[in-house]
């Protein structure tokens, strides 16, 4: 399998020759290390901290996933890793509504935006 | 209109913020697009308060009474616009300071610094977005966030990607070529503030793409509001 020397997620994953590194235990602790050390996370007690590296574990699986779906950009470790979607929803979005409120309530409103002229 | 355009570049876009563990994400949305009309109305950057908003803005939508403005329960941007016009404006950060909780309002009519003269709705368009975003600035816009929590940087154009709205950001400005590897070509983007730190995606901010083959990806073109600002400082 080849992958390229940038940071894209290789489109060929390697199956024999070198470990998955989220199946190589010493591999994600180490991850996970960098991880709580770069961004200055601290856990309750051991029962968190193992509840955080399984959340991890799994956000790297999903970034992987990510970085699949969504190939131009690029996904990885961030500063939600140890959070599932629902806490990451829960804690760090906050939009009201749904887009079907949003046209019934500005539907032929005052606050209808004029048609501006996008030509020269 | 321009191929590239960054209100950035401009002077009317404050400092990356960070909302912190509070869903207060649309003040942070509502107060960046008031900056930024301000900017333009002024011509000096003012950074504003979304504590102001958060303690004080509970209007709600009225299309759902019961769905108001709930600090860091969620709200909504243009929820937030009819309050400013109503209480008056909205104050400088250092004089009412982000906190990340919900508190008690201790807004000071006599300490507005930036009011809202009027918002609108821009269609779900994407050459009036980008006029309205070139001629009345930054514009305040929902999101799906489902690929932003893992997001690290490049121009994200998500295959798939839901067009449920649930996150507040701000629109910032356009380009015309991120380079998308995979796809070996030149991909257009739009350029997004966000409200989660600068250690956080892009330098804290989001690309993602746009134009005729990917219209309204992850939902940006769906709920987008530009604001329009009168000055009330004093000074």
């Amino acid at each position: 399998a080849a992958a390229a020397a940038g940071d894209e997620e290789p489109l060929i994953r390697q199956v024999v020759g070198g470990p998955d590194p989220l199946d190589n235990d010493l591999e994600l602790d180490s991850q996970f290390l960098g991880f709580v050390q770069r961004f200055g996370k601290t856990y309750r007690d051991a029962e968190e901290h193992a509840h955080r590296l399984s959340v991890f574990k799994a956000n790297l699986r999903r970034a992987r996933r990510h970085q699949m779906l969504d190939p131009s950009a690029e996904h990885g470790v961030t500063k939600f890793s140890d959070l599932t979607p629902a806490e990451f929803r829960r804690t760090f979005l906050g939009l009201k509504t749904t887009r079907r409120s949003f046209l019934r309530e500005m539907a032929g409103s005052a606050h209808d935006a004029p048609v501006l002229p996008t030509d020269g | 209109l321009p191929e590239d355009f960054d209100w950035r570049d401009h002077g009317a876009v404050g400092p990356v913020k960070n909302q912190g563990s509070c869903g207060s994400c649309w003040s942070f949305s509502a107060s960046g697009a008031l900056e930024g009309a301000n900017y333009l109305a002024t011509g000096k950057m003012e950074v504003l308060s979304e504590q102001q908003l958060v303690d004080c803005d509970h209007e709600c939508d009225p299309a759902e009474p019961d769905s108001c403005d709930a600090g860091c329960n969620g709200g909504l941007m243009t929820s937030a616009f009819s309050y400013l016009l109503k209480s008056g404006g909205l104050e400088r950060e250092k004089d009412y300071p982000y906190t990340g909780k919900d508190g008690t309002c201790k807004f000071e009519k006599s300490k507005i610094a930036a009011s809202v003269q009027n918002f609108s709705v821009v269609a779900v368009d994407e050459e009036q977005i980008a006029a309205n975003l070139v001629k009345y600035g930054p514009l305040a816009i929902g999101i799906n966030a489902a690929y932003m929590q893992t997001y690290i940087g490049g121009v994200s154009c998500p295959y798939i990607c839901g067009r449920h709205l649930d996150h507040g950001v701000l629109l910032v400005g356009y380009g015309a070529s991120g380079f998308a590897p995979s796809r070996f070509k030149e991909k257009p983007y739009w350029i997004i503030k966000n409200s989660w730190g600068e250690n956080w995606g892009d330098k804290g901010y989001y690309k993602i793409c746009r134009g005729s083959n990917v219209r309204n990806k992850c939902g940006v073109d769906s709920m987008v509001s530009t604001v329009s600002a009168t000055h009330a400082s004093k000074e």
